[in-house]
């Protein structure tokens, strides 16, 4: 990618990237759809060759596989060859761990050195998806992977939250964890509605969508002089930037059959011709309605957001001059053409822009919490870099035919999946004895909790984000890196957790993959699970829980307690000072909720331990 | 073959896993291939119908993937060890 590692402050030749090795002796399996071998974000340049332990096979027919693509399989539904026929798994490869590769650019935008985040990670591809991604391929994936030795697992798929036992995802990301392999999912693309989570199992690392400080920016003029800023990828040199009519399909609002969307039906449509035309964000993708637009004979095409995707919006690799603006503005926009029989506009394409200071902001796509499977554990875990991110890709989007050097821009937890997996890499380098949970606990305790201007992170209507909608917060690579304090899990702690689910015998046995016996383990409350995060259903009752911490930072640290109370909730934490005498010892505190009233509004809160060099940060979600 | 669908089958090892061995120099995964193929129908061989399991699973649970009728989990589910089997699903790209 070109812009996130730095966004993520990763920069060449310093820094924790140069600590980290960039991701050295670290094996990131990536189920996916496939993967395009001759990309030059797959160049061995630089690499060192496989850890000894690495067991994979590489089932190209022609010997492509190197240094960096050290693995490749395809499954049942694989058509045969683990090559990438949509470009998805090319570009969450090349967003984990692709190589530098200068000059990465589409149409001229977003133009700079690609490379991932972990560049010199090694990586397995494991192609599960074609049209869908079968459980049974994906299944026989991730039992191959763990064979063949990754260290993370990167899935950028996934379906609704159910129980884990009926989470195939989940099973085997248990038998992962257990190994000491990181799984790194994706939360899904169902926001901004609550409950729409994938991928929510405790064990597993689950990423949300933000914004990076880059805007594509394709400017709507209006005839009234007013500028709308949007986005897009395809902005034409040879566009003439004078006044078109306007046509906006969905004006009359009560018209229920106007292809406000402008699917197919737009082609019958005579009043298209010579004209911008407006159309509304849904129903069918972005580009699709330009290509109707274009069909039908128009000149441009002007996308407005519905009040659901606010202020995110997509640079597309449009066929036709086009912009996407935000929501808020599409009203102006209405409200022009409601203020004048003859509307026009034009474009002003202004491309690349770094600095937006809205930066990082949740996505409107991202899923949110709480988990449906259990609401006692925050999810998502945290955000990463999921929107407009340029990566490599198995063709050219600008029908070009003399490089193989592809890269496209895409968005979805897709996109912040793969990075998150790149900084677990750098992790799983700079801390190889590190646990999937202590990676996990490094990363959500020194997440970022405010944007670019210091104001708290936002969510897609420019307003503060909830817990449910962020989790931790942004991932901070070099802090995640010395995080003082880590909240470890081992994989026997997950019995207490699975029986206190009200699980039987059997659905536990499944997870664990032995017989277990539910009566004779003590049983806990999730919440009781020591994960980095609280999520507390508050009712009238006094809720106490107990954490242990493990020092990574300094022998001799001192920690005391800080706490954010969320609102009405009564937080108590004992002892509130926390002295270690020394590396990988183990304190444990009591952390009391007691609710001061009758409880009824959901409320954010926080616990931190600081000692004079760290800060180690629990979010708290209380809901009623 | 038309009422085929892929199923994800659970299994429990029995009391005695080491039992299984049927042959000294097989190993623990072909052991466990083995007996995860005896939950499915007996084939015919003059029929050329297509192999029924798809993938048997060593580490992510004890389990198989292998395209069934209704009627063949039916019978299936009498057997010893048989915990649980559903059509697959299909999950979608993010």
């Amino acid at each position: 990618t070109t812009h996130s590692p730095i966004f993520l402050g990763l920069h060449q030749n310093s820094g924790f990237w140069r600590e980290s090795n960039y991701g050295k002796g670290v094996i990131i399996g990536v189920l996916d759809t496939g993967i395009e071998p001759n990309h030059p974000s797959f160049s061995d340049e630089g690499m060192p060759p496989p850890p000894a332990k690495w067991k994979g096979k590489c089932e190209f027919n022609t010997p492509v596989c190197n240094k960096k693509l050290i693995g490749a399989r395809f499954f049942q539904d694989g058509n045969g060859s683990p090559a990438d026929e949509s470009g998805h798994g090319t570009h969450t490869a090349g967003t984990a761990a692709g190589n530098f590769v200068m000059g990465a650019n589409v149409f001229g935008n977003a133009n700079g050195t690609a490379v991932g985040v972990a560049p010199h990670a090694h990586l397995a591809i494991y192609k599960v998806c074609t049209t869908g991604c079968s459980e049974s391929d994906i299944l026989a994936a991730m039992d191959v992977a763990i064979d063949d030795g990754v260290d993370i697992l990167s899935l950028s798929l996934g379906g609704s939250s159910v129980p884990f036992h009926n989470d195939n995802i989940a099973l085997g990301a248990y038998s992962a964890m257990e190994k000491g392999i990181l799984v790194s999912c994706s939360a899904g693309n169902n926001g901004p509605f609550g409950s729409t989570l994938s991928n929510d199992a405790p064990w597993i690392l689950t990423v949300g969508a933000s914004t990076i400080d880059r805007q594509i920016r394709a400017t709507a003029v209006l005839g009234n002089k007013e500028e709308l800023d949007g986005q897009s990828l395809y902005q034409p040199k040879d566009f003439h930037p004078r006044l078109y009519p306007l046509f906006y399909p969905g004006l009359n609002q009560s018209d229920t059959d106007a292809d406000r969307y402008c699917t197919e039906a737009l082609l019958n449509i005579t009043q298209v011709k010579g004209k911008i035309v407006i159309c509304e964000v849904g129903l069918i993708p972005p580009t699709s309605k330009g290509t109707n637009v274009k069909a039908a004979g128009g000149v441009g095409m002007i996308m407005i957001n519905s009040e659901q995707e606010g202020y995110t919006t997509r640079a597309d690799a449009h066929v036709l001059p086009a912009t996407n603006i935000n929501y808020a503005d599409g009203l102006k926009l209405i409200a022009y053409l409601e203020s004048t029989s003859s509307p026009v506009a034009t474009f002003s394409f202004k491309g690349t822009i770094i600095g937006d200071s809205h930066a990082p902001a949740v996505a409107s796509f991202s899923s949110r919490g709480p988990s449906y499977s259990s609401p006692g554990i925050l999810k998502p875990d945290i955000i990463g870099p999921g929107v407009n991110i340029l990566a490599a890709y198995h063709e050219s989007v600008e029908n070009s035919t003399n490089t193989k050097a592809n890269f496209h821009v895409l968005s979805g937890t897709s996109m912040s999946c793969p990075h998150l997996s790149g900084v677990a890499a750098l992790l799983k380098s700079a801390h190889p004895d590190w646990s999937p949970a202590a990676i996990k606990s490094a990363m959500m305790t020194t997440a970022d909790l405010v944007n670019l201007a210091q104001n708290p992170i936002e969510d897609e209507k420019h307003l503060p984000a909830d817990l449910f909608t962020m989790g931790s917060g942004h991932v901070n690579p070099a802090r995640a890196n010395n995080p003082g304090l880590i909240y470890d899990i081992e994989p026997k702690d997950y019995i207490p957790y699975l029986c206190g689910l009200n699980y039987s015998d059997r659905e536990v046995g499944r997870i664990l993959q032995r017989k277990a016996n539910c009566k004779a383990e003590s049983r806990i409350s999730e919440t009781q699970l020591n994960y980095p995060s609280f999520s507390i259903v508050v009712g009238s009752t006094i809720q106490k829980y107990t954490r242990t911490v493990t020092n990574v930072g300094d022998a001799n640290s001192i920690y005391r307690v800080k706490i954010d109370q969320p609102g009405g909730v009564n937080v108590t934490v004992k002892p509130r000072i926390l002295s270690f005498s020394k590396v990988n010892q183990k304190l444990s505190y009591d952390i009391t909720f007691t609710p001061l009233s009758p409880y009824e509004t959901p409320s954010d809160g926080s616990l931190t331990w600081t000692s004079a060099k760290y800060s180690v940060r629990s979010p708290i979600a209380a809901q009623p | 073959s038309a009422n085929l669908e892929t199923y994800i089958v659970h299994v429990e090892l029995p009391e005695s896993y080491t039992q299984l061995s049927t042959s000294s120099i097989s190993s623990p995964n072909e052991d466990l291939d083995s007996w995860y193929n005896s939950f499915l129908p007996t084939t015919i061989a003059s029929t050329n119908e297509a192999p029924r399991m798809v993938y048997c699973y060593h580490n992510v649970f004890k389990g198989f993937s292998a395209k069934l009728s209704a009627e063949d989990v039916k019978v299936m589910e009498k057997k010893p060890g048989f915990l649980s089997a559903r059509p697959q699903r299909m999950l979608s790209l993010h």
